[in-house]
């Protein structure tokens, strides 16, 4: 039965796509069968794992707002790294918030995946810059949620809103939601800004004992290997972003949901 | 009368807010009187100039959904630096897509600004990273369009789709909109990805002519004054980054827009 993790931070560009693909790959080489579900219309997720989709390709954007009948595994498609599959997104992502305005139980579509839960170790879920019905669907099929956190003042500020959502969402749609941890990312010793978010972050009570003692150090080859569509782990396996992805993987590994 | 320029790019974490606080900053040190005005419900320029809003405050979220009898300069409040006003966001102007939804003209509502162009000599627009109603209003109000622009991969892929909004924005609401140009953001000369993606920049033809000299580079000091609340200009001005938004505004002056 799979761990069902959602990646989340409103904050914009704080290294959501950045885990989701990395982690993933990282879990797929502690041979963890992984799927990839990106909920971004901007689908970096997809862009970053260097898939190019057919034109018939069924998306998250058909697992929104198509009909009942989807065969959920027709959506998953392989990526060029075994036991790394992929939900992918699509543009018209973005027009399914307005498509399903009226509709009763919209926050509830992305449940169709549920099905695949049996196939796979991990389910990692990536997410859009915003707190909107997209991000609400992926609160309600998860079980976790993994929050990467620029040590930035923005990205410390937008903690508030998203822990005030998920409570919300623990509430009234999905009880089973936990926050499993808070992983710094850009992490940079050497700065006062990177040390003094990071000291907030460790005496802020909603996270004691959840903030991760793995940190993503801010690393050229993290971006770089965005640019050549591959997972760092792949890209280059002895650079810090691999190191740090690594280690990553193995603490989620220990940090098992008690469930 | 103001030029009002947008600052956009639908990817997030490329440097927007960082862009609208600080050149407006380095601006207003220029004797020019500069308003920002912040569509970001996420609020981030509010809260990087250090405001805190009084209960009854008027922000964005009341220029878009409130009567049509309010009058723009109550929206106006005073930051701690001469020169430099601003009209605040607000967590609530996230519902006024939503609000707004089957009204004719949302798409003007930011329009109701205009009595106060006569008042600066710059307009900013910080925007959220999406491509939603809010971008289209503060496209319908803006003549100019500036892009950050992060020299990693995810934030170049993101130019399509927004080149597409402009054009149809062009075509539709508002001719006299006009990419003024593409600010290089978060640029570090030693890395292999910031050189490359600065490279296809340049060989872009749709940006010939329109990529600025000025490249803001990866400087911790501007991370910092944001945690200070403070524009990098009034925070260190001497440090790299007010240098180069110092050099941005000049040459933002010089690129004067032929209107
Ligand atoms: N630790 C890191 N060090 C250096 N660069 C990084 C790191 N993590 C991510 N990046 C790069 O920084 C940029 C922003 O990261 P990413 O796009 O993953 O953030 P995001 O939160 O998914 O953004 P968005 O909010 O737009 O979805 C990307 O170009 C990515 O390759
Ligand atoms: N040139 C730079 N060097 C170092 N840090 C920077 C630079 N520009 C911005 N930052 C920091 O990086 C983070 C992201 O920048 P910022 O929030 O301005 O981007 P944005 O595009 O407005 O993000 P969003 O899409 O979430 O609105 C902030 O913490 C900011 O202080
Ligand atoms: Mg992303
Ligand atoms: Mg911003």
């Amino acid at each position: 039965q799979a761990r069902v993790i959602a990646v989340v931070n409103e904050k914009g560009g704080v290294g959501k796509t950045a885990t989701v693909i990395n982690l993933g790959a990282a879990l797929s080489k502690q041979d963890k069968k992984v799927l990839i579900v990106d909920m971004d219309p901007q689908f970096n997720a997809t862009h970053g794992l260097g898939v190019e989709l057919d034109e018939d390709a069924l998306t998250t954007y058909e697992v929104m707002v198509g009909d009942d009948d989807l065969d959920p595994a027709d959506a998953v498609i392989a990526t060029k790294w075994a036991g790394l599959g992929l939900v992918p997104s699509h543009v018209d992502l973005a027009g399914a918030e307005a498509e399903l305005m009226d509709q009763p139980g919209r926050e509830n579509r992305l449940k169709r995946l549920r099905p695949l839960e049996k196939e796979y170790d991990f389910i990692l879920l990536d997410t859009p810059p915003s707190l909107s019905l997209l991000t609400i669907n992926v609160f309600t099929f998860a079980k976790e949620v993994l929050i990467p956190c620029q040590t930035h003042p923005y990205a410390l500020k937008a903690l508030d809103d998203l822990l005030d959502t998920i409570e919300l969402v623990r509430e009234n749609i999905n009880p089973d939601l936990d926050v499993t941890g808070l992983v710094p990312t850009f992490y940079d010793p050497r700065t006062r800004v990177s040390r003094g978010i990071m000291e907030l972050l460790q005496a802020d009570e909603r996270f004691e004992g959840k903030i991760f003692d793995t940190v993503i150090r801010s690393n050229a080859t993290i971006a770089e290997s965005a640019w050549k569509q591959k997972p760092v782990v792949f890209f280059r396996s002895r650079s810090y972003g691999a190191l740090d992805y690594t280690n990553l993987a193995k603490e989620l590994l220990k940090r098992g949901n008690g469930k």
